[in-house]
């Protein structure tokens, strides 16, 4: 555990408290894309299937509940919830997820490390996480008053993924047998997607403006 | 502690 990867997940962590804070505190989701949550469901299921065959560390083996428990709970608001349910974009959150859901799980059954079920699923999770974003921010980008939570909530997801490259580089360096290619790769993916996000954030917030994310 | 394929990230 070297401090990138660690200061990445506790990103991460903020990330999603700073989601369930928003939701809870003003009993509203509006500008979450459940969509992504959904996405992010799946992505924490399939790769959290470990938690049942090995064990790494208590951090690991908490950390890995926390983000299940967290995003179902996000989710359940959004879909049942009697107050939260109503402020969910619906109209607006359309895109559709399947056409993510279908390639990366092709993608994962040709090109994975062992082709076994667990492994398969694992590098499903990998190249699904890498677009799960996606609606998020079609979304962010519908509507026209992104509060400045769901703009964080954002920012901390993107910053996670940058600090995680930066875990790469620290591991490839300090660990002879340390490579995983296909997680790299992935995992620039992923935070290419960011950095438009990333521009009009720190735009806003130095010019002092609202966030706004042009169509 | 920490296996070298990954594995052990998030």
């Amino acid at each position: 555990m070297n401090i990138f990867r660690l200061a990445g997940d506790m990103m991460h962590l903020f990330s999603i408290i700073v989601l369930l804070l928003k939701i809870n505190a003003t009993r509203s989701c509006r500008g979450v894309s459940l969509k992504t949550q959904e996405l992010y469901a799946i992505v924490f299921v399939c790769r959290y299937l470990d938690l049942f065959t090995s064990f790494i560390s208590l951090y690991n083996t908490t950390m890995k509940l926390i983000f299940l428990l967290s995003t179902f709970t996000i989710i359940y608001w959004m879909r049942f919830h009697k107050v939260i349910r109503v402020t969910y974009d619906r109209e607006q959150d359309t895109f559709r997820y399947q056409f993510l859901i279908l390639p990366c799980f092709l993608l994962a059954l040709v090109l994975n490390n062992e082709f076994s079920a667990m492994e398969v699923l694992w590098t499903f999770s990998i190249y699904l996480e890498a677009v799960a974003i996606l609606p998020q921010l079609v979304l962010l980008q519908r509507t026209n008053n992104i509060d400045n939570l769901t703009g964080n909530y954002v920012f901390l997801l993107g910053s996670y993924r940058a600090l995680y490259i930066l875990n790469w580089i620290y591991r490839f360096m300090t660990e002879p047998n340390y490579r995983q290619y296909l997680v790299w790769i992935s995992g620039i993916v992923q935070t290419i997607v960011y950095i438009d996000f990333f521009y009009y954030y720190i735009r806003s917030w130095r010019n002092n403006e609202k966030l706004s994310l042009p169509a | 502690e920490e296996s070298d394929d990954g594995h052990d990230e998030l």
